[in-house]
């Protein structure tokens, strides 16, 4: 059990660096695992450090950093062991447009071999679905599910087209 | 292996018969503050056989049955069916769909089938061990997953290595 | 000091039913204190009822709607005793549009006695604001501000007038 | 009284000297993820009298000083200067515009000044008492505060309350 786990983090410490710098567009990413422990009982220690920036602790990386860098470590997993299919529930909400839009391209690749349920209120994001559902509330408390094409999104979540046109 | 249909019943704030079909490839769900997307995902990690209750965000079992509104009496039953295609037969199961169904009574009584044979809620999590879908693996990915992962306090982050290994 | 603070708790219990019913437009809210324990050490409870819904605990509502109520808790303390300025971090994040164009209005009335910085990614935000400032980092890891207009955001947050358009 | 100015030099990732004017009403900033507008927050804490590091994202009280990028060598002070315009005598001391700094060196010692003069830091932060300006009431708020002022530990909640009272 010892070896499969270091085994593990090894191949997902591959996948992290590389999944990280597609991510962030340059910079580079570790993990490893606490020294002189045994590594059934080990932290798992991160290190982050986006492109042209000094090294720093997570901590002090912001905030949309910091949601990136542990989308990184999620994909890091699944690439170890892919999940039939990933169901994320506004990860994209921290994010800035350029982040979303790299984030949505590797998110098409793993689509290939993965299903993915999106929840979120970003227009980038609903553009690149290849089905879209709304969830409503017509009966005040009651929840109905209808589908949506995207002209009619601002219908089901109220404004989101004037609103950030 | 990939989802097929979702199908909810009294579940939280979905009281009337719902169907929820899943393609290949990326689905979003979209929808205002407070119409029910989080609840769908709630519904899936359920019938997966989640049951803590801070993560399905209740303090009591009872409520995830649709607890009724202004105009709509509470219901007595919460019910949830998840069909995946299992073509691939990613569960060595032998059947080409799998069908799960989990139900709850205001009596705090349970019901779990598989393809509508009865069964214990352990036959509906080991079916799953391996495929890298428990309700606790990486494939359920919310927004407050990120501080989780990025902690200080690793046991969290070890979990989902240990999942992957 | 009892009465100081049990009286403070009347007063923004009084101004969080209002600014909860109008951001909520509809709906009910209330704060109480622990009963059968000192005031100056019992627990402060909060109620919160969207429009239409029942009663549920606070930990049942939605993501977006715990971020409005929260907000609405905050303005409530704010009108006991206004501060002078104040500073928000992406509070917009959770809220759909609908939600952001109520808070935004209820920042507009504050602001006549109040200045407020709003950090944000949101367009509906920005178009809010009467002075628009950029952050930059032309020089990786070094931050710098310029004023922006509205029609030159696309170009400090790369993307958000066509991703969101 | 109304904030009218904040300079930064040194502090976190604005090694150059950068001024920011703001005017009465909304100010909004925007920029990607990771261009240092949460730096900007941190700054007013800090100058405020902030020193708490869990609040201020670091581990060592070090970490506020420019650190250093690929291109740009470490610096060795951080100074925030916050003015703020006091013709309504908010705060009863005789000036009609108040300057607050704080810096901080390498080797850990601190200086403060009002208006040019060296002061302690209790100087800085008993003037602000009452004015709901202190670095830990609700005139900064964050999206993490929404939990905060939410979650079962009411003991963050009790505070803001008392601030207010
Ligand atoms: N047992 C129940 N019976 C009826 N309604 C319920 C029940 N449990 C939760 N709800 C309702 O479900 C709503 C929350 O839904 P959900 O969390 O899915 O919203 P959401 O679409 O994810 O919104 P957001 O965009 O804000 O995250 C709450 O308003 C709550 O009233
Ligand atoms: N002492 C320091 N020296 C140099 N750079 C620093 C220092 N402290 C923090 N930083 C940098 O500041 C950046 C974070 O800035 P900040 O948190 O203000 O971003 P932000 O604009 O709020 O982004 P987001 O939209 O993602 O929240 C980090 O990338 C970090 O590298
Ligand atoms: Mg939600
Ligand atoms: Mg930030």
């Amino acid at each position: 059990a010892r070896k499969l786990f270091t085994e593990t983090i090894d191949k997902v410490r591959e996948n992290f660096q590389e999944v990280f710098r597609e991510l962030f567009e340059g910079g580079e990413a570790d993990i490893r695992l606490e020294e002189d422990t045994d590594p059934l009982e080990a932290n798992i220690i991160i290190k982050a450090r986006p492109r042209g920036k000094k090294v720093l602790s997570i901590q002090q990386l912001s905030g949309g950093e910091r949601a990136l860098t542990s989308i990184s470590l999620l994909f890091s997993l699944y690439l170890v062991k892919p999940s039939p299919f990933c169901v994320l529930d506004e990860v994209d909400a921290p994010l800035d447009d350029a982040n979303i839009v790299r984030f949505l391209k590797m998110i098409r690749k793993f689509s290939e071999t993965t299903q993915f349920v999106i929840i979120t209120h970003n227009k980038l994001t609903m553009e690149a679905a290849d089905v879209l559902y709304g969830v409503t509330m017509e009966k005040p408390g009651v929840s109905q599910i209808v589908s949506v094409n995207l002209d009619d999104v601002d219908e089901i979540d109220p404004l989101i087209q004037d609103g950030n046109a | 292996m990939h989802l097929s249909k979702l199908q909810l019943l009294g579940f939280k704030s979905f009281p009337e018969k719902t169907n929820l079909v899943f393609k290949r490839g990326i689905t979003s769900i979209v929808g205002p503050n407070g119409c029910g997307k989080t609840n769908l995902l709630d519904a899936i990690r359920w019938v997966l056989g989640e049951s803590r209750m801070s993560v399905l965000r209740g303090s009591r079992l009872e409520e995830i049955i649709f607890a009724g509104t202004r105009d709509f009496k509470p219901l007595g039953m919460a019910e949830v069916s998840l069909t995946f295609d299992n073509h691939d037969q990613t569960v060595p199961s032998g059947y080409n769909e799998i069908n799960i169904t989990r139900r709850l009574f205001r009596s705090g009584d349970s019901e779990f089938l598989i393809n509508r044979t009865p069964c214990r809620l352990k036959d509906i999590t080991d079916m799953f061990l391996d495929t890298g879908l428990g309700p606790s693996a990486y494939s359920v990915i919310e927004q407050s997953m990120v501080d989780v992962l990025l902690s200080d306090k690793t046991e969290d982050r070890r979990y989902l290595f240990e999942e992957a290994a």
